[in-house]
């Protein structure tokens, strides 16, 4: 599903230059869960935010289910993302005028879903979270990990194909990331092709395969013992 | 330092009502270190930002540093929290169009420090918490857990008596945490009282005493063994 050679992204800033990603290569077929782990600032968001078409490389290729990434406009890739990816932020990035029901129904929007399909699915997401008897609050209105699991629910709303989420189990406790974890277990049995970034080894153990990265590269890419 | 008593705090939506709070009594010794756990939505992040001064309890006692928090209006829980309490926020509440170094300035200018002095200052717990190549830069040039270490250096600016951390640790890997609470330790060791909010266990057993919620009340309370 994924195809990514030698990505490269530089920012510079004065005389500085910063190598956020230093040349990143490896595939992942349909199907596929993995997990991306690494110090803070060694470059997993900014991989992220490549793979789900939020931001472009310096250098390299990144095809993804057939579309070469690097060939598509702004307007392009805003239709590639649509269709294609589900994407949980790091810092959830929620409407904040919106209920937790609008904040999920928002994808489905733009997707042309009729109103009341989309109130049932997004009804149905926030009760799979945990999160149904939270549906008209709005996101100052929720803790820290009820605001993730939205930003959950909205990255499955139109059903990706890929999902990308960027650290989706940081401000859950034990019980509520094993939950959050079998969901993504269903869904990747289902046949969605899962990319998590997480610090905890224990997310990264309950995938299918672990990528390691160091200052902008990878540096260990491995299955996942008894997958 | 802290005493809590009988501590409520309920939310009023339409005809629902939220418990965050139902009921939350403790004391905080001063030089004590203690770690606050508990499901999501179990109202840690309502009771930090109580004891902080940054929300007020609907019913209850609370007093801090022999100041009696139900007795201060507006002003005077502003300059409460100047001169006692370091916070950092469950998500990081950093200014985004000054850097880093200006974001750690930010308190101490309010305290009146020199500049001179307030920029040593500012440099030295970017140095400390790992971002010494990192004080040019915005926020959002900055990765999550980057992000997060500015927001402790900032609640570190004015050596504050309380420290009180929602989550201090939930975007850094395993190291960055180690060298955070290594900090915490050598901090506590110097008088600072500590109270952080986690759902990390290993970030829990570091500190002296494990008080732990669930739906607005404390459910447990139990030193740490070893210490
Ligand atoms: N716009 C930018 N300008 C300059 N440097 C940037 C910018 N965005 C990110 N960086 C730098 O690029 C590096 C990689 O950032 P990235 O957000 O990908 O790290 P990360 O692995 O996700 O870290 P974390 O685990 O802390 O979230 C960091 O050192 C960061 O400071
Ligand atoms: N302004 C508000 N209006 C209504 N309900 C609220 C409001 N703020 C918080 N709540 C509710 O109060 C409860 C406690 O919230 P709190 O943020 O204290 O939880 P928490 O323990 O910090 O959770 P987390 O671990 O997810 O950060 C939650 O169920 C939340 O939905
Ligand atoms: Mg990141
Ligand atoms: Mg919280």
């Amino acid at each position: 599903l994924i195809e990514a050679r030698d990505l490269v992204k530089t920012y510079i800033m004065g005389d500085e230059e910063v190598h956020a990603l230093a040349g990143v290569t490896f595939t992942i077929p349909h199907g596929g869960y993995a997990a991306v782990i690494g110090p803070s600032g060694s470059g997993k968001s900014t991989l992220m935010n490549i793979i789900g078409g939020l931001d472009t490389p310096g250098g390299g290729a990144l095809v993804i289910n057939g579309a070469d990434l690097g060939a598509l406009d702004d307007a392009g890739l805003a239709g590639f993302r649509n269709r294609t990816i589900g994407f949980v932020f790091q810092s959830f990035n929620l409407l904040p005028r919106l209920t937790a029901l609008e904040n999920v129904e928002l994808p489905m929007m733009y997707a042309g879903v009729a109103p009341a399909e989309r109130r049932l699915r997004a009804g149905a997401l926030l009760d799979r979270v945990g999160l149904g008897q939270r549906k008209t609050h709005r996101p100052t209105q929720l803790s820290g990990g009820q605001q993730q699991r939205v930003a959950i629910a909205r990255a499955l709303a139109c059903r990706p194909a890929l999902l990308l989420a960027d650290e989706p189990t940081g401000a859950l406790d034990t019980a509520t990331t094993e939950e959050i974890l079998r969901l993504f277990a269903d869904l990747n049995a289902e046949g969605v092709t899962i990319l998590i970034v997480t610090h905890e080894m224990d997310v990264a153990r309950a995938t299918h395969r672990i990528i390691e990265m160091r200052d902008g590269r990878i540096v260990a890419d491995n299955p996942v013992p008894h997958h």
